[in-house]
């Protein structure tokens, strides 16, 4: 079983059109990148799952060329661990 | 759940459990619900769609949720409508004269093998199964492989992404039980397919940036299902045609339908408003089908006012 320790997902704001192309360009099946929300318009937030391994190398890259983001899930498999246990807790009930 | 009035429409559940709620909605409320068995998955799984119907030759009105098998909030949404339309018919006035005069096809879990999987093996996984002949990727994304733009710009010919759209049209056989459906009912009248997360209503086209011949009337119930929906708790939605809303996607599922004659083609991105994505806490469940459900009365209502 896939299992997301220290994955966190990443809500970015691209300032602008050049910003988009940026992350488009980021090497996602190296980095293992898994947008849940593509890079398409700056009107329009992306979001992108970031594997644990992959967290420092786009944190750098998003910062060495100022695009702003925010964490949106600190850790996936803590959420993902909270949802088990509900639908667990509702078989077992 | 010895009934589906005690089924928990509070939690996730699993392909078996959903298998199980459909068998005993059929079984307490056969003169309204039957199933249909519209194909099997490349896994062998049925493609179970539930029909409501309150009288023969009529036209009907599509419905659909997980095809994309991560959403989980909308099989989840789906197995809620499925209780919603036995419970209010024969008491809400707007839906007992829909079903008066047409039927309504739900399907809950459009994608089962991809939905099994998110359960045993990858939570995160949205396309199909099915291996890809020369790679050791696996899968095709079921909302790129339509007939319609197949393989055009805002698809990939790459087996490994998200938004691989197969070898060929209709090449997934949870695709092309959905197509020889519609073509063989011949008169469906709406088809709203359902994902998430963005929270938009989305009409066609996707993969051209032709206005549909029908884009003022479909802009303007977009508007109005949007409104009944965000009358409920104020879940604000952005909506349009897909390209002029998001991006281009070629080989959609509305696209194609819309294509067919079918007019009210939507999609929904249902919540989340980016706190939890495709991890939406179960306790968002009941009120995230509520509000749409809001929206579709809506559409459905139009369609029946408006026939073509």
């Amino acid at each position: 079983k896939v299992t997301f320790e220290g994955d966190q997902v990443l809500r970015i704001t691209a300032k602008n059109a050049e910003q988009i192309s940026l992350l488009k360009e980021l090497p996602e099946q190296t980095l293992g990148l898994d947008f849940w929300m593509e890079p398409v318009h700056e009107s329009l937030p992306v979001d992108v799952r970031v594997p644990f391994h992959s967290l420092q190398a786009v944190r750098a890259f998003l910062a060495y060329n100022q695009i702003q983001y925010n964490v949106m899930i600190e850790d996936v498999q803590d959420l993902l661990d909270d949802e088990e246990r509900e639908m667990v807790k509702f078989r077992t009930f | 759940p010895r009934s589906t009035d005690d089924f928990v429409y509070t939690t996730y559940h699993d392909l078996d459990s959903i298998y199980s709620f459909i068998d005993m909605l059929v079984a307490e409320h056969s003169n309204l619900v039957s199933k249909i068995v519209i194909g099997q998955s490349y896994e062998s799984r049925p493609l179970n769609v539930l029909k409501f119907s309150t009288g023969a030759n009529r036209p009907g009105l599509w419905i659909d949720t997980g095809i994309h098998s991560r959403e989980w909030v909308t099989q989840a949404s789906g197995i809620w409508f499925a209780k919603k339309i036995v419970t209010d018919y024969g008491r809400d006035p707007v839906l007992t004269d829909i079903l008066n005069n047409y039927d309504i096809f739900l399907e809950i879990v459009t994608n089962p093998d991809g939905f099994a999987y998110t359960h045993s093996s990858d939570r995160m996984w949205r396309k199909t199964r099915k291996p890809n002949p020369g790679s050791s990727c696996v899968g095709v994304d079921p909302n790129r492989n339509w007939d319609a733009g197949f393989g055009g710009p805002g698809s990939s010919g790459n087996p490994c992404t998200e938004t691989y759209h197969g070898p060929s049209a209709h090449s997934e056989p949870e695709v092309k039980a959905i197509v020889d459906f519609v073509n063989s009912h011949g008169n469906l009248k709406a088809f709203v397919s359902i994902h998430s997360y963005s929270q938009m209503l989305l009409y066609p086209y996707g993969y051209k940036s032709t206005p549909s011949q029908d884009q003022a009337e479909l802009h303007e119930l977009s508007r109005k299902a949007i409104s009944e929906l965000q009358s409920l708790y104020n879940t604000s939605y952005r909506y349009g045609s897909i390209i002029t809303t998001i991006y281009q996607a070629s080989g959609g599922t509305i696209d194609w339908t819309y294509d067919q004659g079918i007019k009210y083609s939507y999609t929904f991105e249902l919540r989340d408003t980016g706190r939890y994505g495709f991890i939406l806490p179960a306790n968002q469940i009941v009120p995230t089908a509520e509000e749409t459900w809001l929206a579709l009365m809506a559409i459905m209502e139009h369609t029946k006012n408006n026939p073509y």
